[in-house]
């Protein structure tokens, strides 16, 4: 058996230059806590 | 002949094991088959009332699903799978005699890799069979929640097959294999409102530009107004083809608490309504977690959320072992599976076990209506199958169901994080 998640949240905001923007990557998103094929277990964190 | 009969010795010998399981299995598909032809006949009987005469002139029954791809998929198309699952559901089902319960369950833990000392029952001869082995619950406090409270927790045990973001409404199964969302869960759910279609335009409105907090209140007082739509037990929309269904289970109170929390947090950050955020841009994303046949098997809300809609796509029984999923494109799409559509803090939200061979039943907590793996269902999908084809529509592929309740204003069953929702049981 398999349990399928889709969901939607937000993908994190690219600061201006004003903000001091300077290329990183998208700020305040979704980020996975996980790796393929990595065991889990009820209740840990699949991402934030 | 009586010299024969009075001088040769009498053996009494045990019928052998496989033997006696292959005659309750055969005895088993015999009454399937039975009880298939009568529902068969029943359904030529309304068919017939229904003005459908010749057997020639009816709508074809439901497709049986062939998918492509190799020789080992085709020939397991072919397989009566979702017969084969519920013999073998029945079979485990049978009770196992005493002093064989703790060395099977052991030998059984062994194989699959079961930890024994997390299990909430330590005197293992109270499982009758493997099936409540199989669903058996674990000791309080065995799972730990992660206290990060923006966190999505795992729901099971298990393994992570795939996540990543949903692009172009594509999901990846495995590398270079992807199905459609739509596919997946239904048409058009990331724009379902799960609301009964008589809900009057007024209320719409304030639904529209109205905090959380004044629109719980409109809720309220348009469920005290249009009372029945919130209290019939069983009714229908006729929009969109959909059961209203009470929730079997109502929402705990601090479960309707923390999502309305939850919500309310969210509230100050985004709009209620859906994608409609300038500040904060939002996308898709999707987890596939798989469970090992030894693994804990219910299963847990990941966040806190409010579930809407269900829809029970009847689809077949293939195995989703990692190796079929490599090997079988759209696997997911093609298996009986439930979806759970709703909402959370940042908006859509939905949850879907999908069923196997060998655990093809889905149980819903909430959702005493629901029936998966079963002969009525498959009639039932038949039918709907039938009355589309009359229609002159393409068959949807699944039966829909809207949770309401009455002491709940979200609009659906609320979960906290962390609930148990349901579970998989063998065949």
């Amino acid at each position: 058996s398999s349990i399928v998640i889709v969901f939607e949240a937000p993908k994190g905001q690219r600061p201006t230059f004003d903000q001091g923007y300077q290329g990183e990557d998208l700020k305040g998103g979704w980020q996975w806590s996980i790796k393929k094929g990595m065991k889990v277990k009820v209740g840990e964190a699949l991402g934030r | 002949l009586r010299e024969a009969l009075g001088k040769t010795k009498i053996v009494w010998k045990p019928i052998p094991v496989g033997l006696g399981i292959g005659f309750l299995g055969l005895l088993q598909l015999y009454k399937v088959h039975q009880r298939e032809k009568a529902a068969a006949e029943e359904e030529d009987r309304r068919s017939a009332a229904s003005g459908y005469g010749d057997k020639d002139e009816r709508p074809r029954k439901r497709k049986r699903i062939r998918p492509s791809g190799p020789w080992t998929v085709q020939l397991m198309s072919y397989l009566p799978l979702k017969n084969i699952s519920r013999v073998w559901g029945w079979f485990n089902e049978l009770k196992i005699p005493y002093y064989l319960r703790v060395p099977g369950f052991k030998l059984y833990s062994w194989i699959f890799g079961v930890n024994l000392s997390e299990v909430a029952e330590p005197d293992l001869h109270v499982y009758p069979n493997l099936a409540s082995f199989f669903y058996r619950t674990l000791k309080p406090g065995a799972r730990p929640l992660s206290p990060d409270p923006s966190a999505l927790l795992s729901p099971a045990d298990g393994k992570v097959l795939a996540f990543g973001t949903i692009e172009h409404g594509e999901v990846e199964q495995i590398k270079g294999m992807t199905y459609s969302l739509e596919a997946l869960l239904g048409s058009s759910s990331p724009t379902f409102d799960g609301e009964p279609e008589d809900i009057s335009a007024s209320h719409k409105q304030v639904e529209k530009n109205t905090s959380l907090e004044e629109k719980i209140k409109a809720d309220e007082e348009f469920a005290n107004i249009n009372g029945i739509s919130y209290t019939l037990p069983r009714s229908h929309d006729s929009k969109s083809g959909a059961t209203i269904v009470d929730a079997s289970t109502k929402s705990k109170s601090s479960s309707i608490a923390e999502v309305r929390a939850d919500l309310a947090i969210a509230e100050g950050k985004r709009s209620w309504l859906f994608f409609s955020s300038p500040k904060a841009p939002t996308g898709l994303y999707y987890v596939v977690i798989y469970l090992a046949p030894g693994d804990y098997h219910r299963f847990h809300s990941p966040v806190s959320w409010v579930v809407k809609k269900r829809r029970h796509f009847a689809g077949e029984l293939y195995s989703v072992s990692p190796y079929l999923q490599r090997t079988l494109p759209g696997l997911f799409t093609l298996n009986e599976r439930v979806v759970l559509l709703g909402q959370w803090k940042h908006g859509f939200f939905s949850f879907t076990p999908v069923g196997a061979t060998n655990v093809g039943s889905i149980v819903i907590n909430f959702d005493k209506e629901l029936r998966t793996n079963s002969l009525l269902t498959d009639t039932e999908a038949d039918r709907a199958a039938e009355e589309a084809a009359a229609r002159g529509e393409p068959y949807c592929g699944y039966s829909e169901a809207v949770y309401q309740q009455a002491s709940t204003v979200l609009g659906g069953h609320a979960l906290r994080r962390g609930e148990e929702m349901g579970g998989f049981q063998l065949g």
